[in-house]
């Protein structure tokens, strides 16, 4: 009764009742099954010495701070896609839509404007915690190609001091990332380029929006701090895209990683107009 | 007429490192924008008049000027979409054409936005097909309220009221077309509902 179930095809995902929070994703035709936590969080950027900024993401060292422990959500149902919104605070916002015919969850997230108000630098990550072993292994894209291992705080050709625990075990993600353990696979696409890291065994995070206010002083002389305006109201970017998580048996990941990564960057193309139907059905 | 060139002028900007990882100055960002914009924006035209080509040629004749002109949603994601979200006139159809770039069949669930709840979504061979509706979150609305200002300078307060969700089966490196039209009576269908969870301690 804690939970609320939802998906209308093979993949489903439970969410608890109390804190909104994402629970577990079972695929019912390969019977994986993973309890997996997602949350939104912001690491306060640099400012000393070497600042955080375009070029260079530096942590200011604390703990990135957790948006919300509890969320408001609601669940719509329908013949072909279920969705949950979550709404985390007033600026970040989440559907997770569950599609009749797909295994996998399509999320999009919208974030933003980030408030700087307190003259703290954002940068945003959406992480999952999955209860997996993973002993400090996690894959990331190379340039969309094939996915390389990674070992958090090791290089295997050389001697890696770690400095930055969090920073230095980020990598550039144009396809996605995934964990595995002795029996399945996590894996999350992404719709663009952004960085992604599996920072404690069974987690995998990814940076989604940042916005600061100091210059890290590599070149471009500004901050990277963009905003729009509308007459006399400017306000910091908003950004909406998706992320895609699946759930694999061992092994079964990399054709749903494959296909589905094709399918992410080269959409249907839609066009529209209006015509007579009889126009039409001779074509 | 339109041409790609100008896309193919501005594709120039994908490979600066600058333009590519986001470090270069705002200003010049913008200016990147706005090139690639121009260019999509003419390119946009090409594919689209081609589509209406191949949409509506009759075997053996050439087009030379197409019956329809198609025209694309580059923000969708903000339910900005001019085509879909006026009415349809009686005795017209929305004719909805999916290009598929990639070399294996494809079923996909798209979504556009539309005022009318009482929508009849027919597929190429003409039969009716399953439709859900989905409300527009205020997210969204506020989203597209203050981006379309911005960017096109229209204050439009009027936001479209659902999504229309249908399933879609294209071939490879091919199209197929959809036809959507006004139902000539009240439809009866099995409304998506939502479950509101208590709220969180």
């Amino acid at each position: 009764d804690k939970t609320v179930e939802v998906g209308p095809g093979n993949l489903k995902m439970s969410f608890s009742r109390t804190t909104g929070q994402l629970k577990r994703m079972y695929n019912s035709r390969t019977g994986v099954d993973v309890p997996i936590q997602q949350s939104f969080l912001w690491y306060g950027s640099m400012v000393d010495t070497q600042s955080s900024g375009a070029y260079i993401f530096r942590p200011n060292g604390a703990q990135p701070n957790v948006v919300s422990r509890s969320v408001p959500i609601k669940i719509i149902r329908g013949p072909m896609v279920d969705e949950v919104h979550q709404q985390f605070n007033s600026w970040i916002y989440q559907v997770t839509r569950l599609y009749i015919d797909k295994e996998h969850a399509e999320v999009e997230y919208t974030i933003g404007p980030i408030p700087t108000e307190d003259s703290v630098g954002k940068e945003v990550i959406s992480r999952m915690t999955a209860n997996m072993v993973t002993e400090k292994v996690f894959y990331t894209d190379s340039n969309g190609r094939d996915f390389l291992k990674r070992v958090r705080d090791y290089r295997a050709d050389w001697s890696l001091q770690v400095n930055e625990p969090v920073a230095g075990n980020y990598y550039p993600l144009n396809l996605g990332i995934f964990i595995t353990d002795k029996k399945s696979e996590f894996s999350v696409l992404v719709d663009r380029a952004t960085g992604g890291a599996s920072i404690k065994d069974g987690q995998v995070e990814i940076m989604l929006h940042r916005r600061m206010l100091a210059d890290d002083g590599r070149g471009v002389g500004e901050a990277l701090d963009e905003s729009v305006c509308v007459r006399d109201n400017c306000e910091g970017l908003t950004v909406r895209g998706n992320y895609y998580l699946s759930v694999n048996q061992l092994g079964a990941g990399a054709r749903w990683r494959r296909t589905t990564g094709q399918e992410v960057y080269s959409p249907l193309l839609l066009a529209f107009t209006q015509e007579k139907l009889e126009t039409w059905t001779e074509s | 007429g339109p041409t790609t060139s100008a896309l193919g002028d501005a594709l120039g900007i994908a490979q600066h490192h600058d333009a590519v990882t986001g470090t270069a100055k705002q200003h010049t960002t913008n200016d990147y924008a706005k090139r690639l914009a121009i260019g999509a924006s003419e390119a946009e035209v090409v594919v689209s008049s081609s589509l209406s080509c191949l949409a509506s040629r009759k075997s053996g004749h050439q087009c030379t000027k197409p019956a329809s002109t198609f025209s694309q949603c580059p923000l969708l994601n903000i339910s900005y979409c001019p085509p879909t979200e006026k009415g349809i006139p009686e005795g017209k159809n929305l004719v909805v054409a999916a290009y598929n770039p990639l070399g294996w069949n494809r079923t996909d669930i798209i979504r556009i936005p539309v005022n009318d709840a009482n929508l009849i979504v027919k597929d190429p061979l003409g039969n009716a097909i399953n439709v859900q509706y989905v409300n527009l979150d205020n997210v969204t609305s506020n989203l597209r309220k203050f981006y379309t200002e911005a960017y096109l300078g229209q204050s439009s307060k009027r936001v479209p009221r659902y999504w229309l969700l249908f399933q879609v089966t294209v071939p490879p490196l091919g199209w197929n077309t959809y036809f959507i039209s006004r139902a000539a009576g009240k439809v009866k269908r099995r409304k998506g509902f939502f479950l509101a969870a208590d709220s969180p301690q």
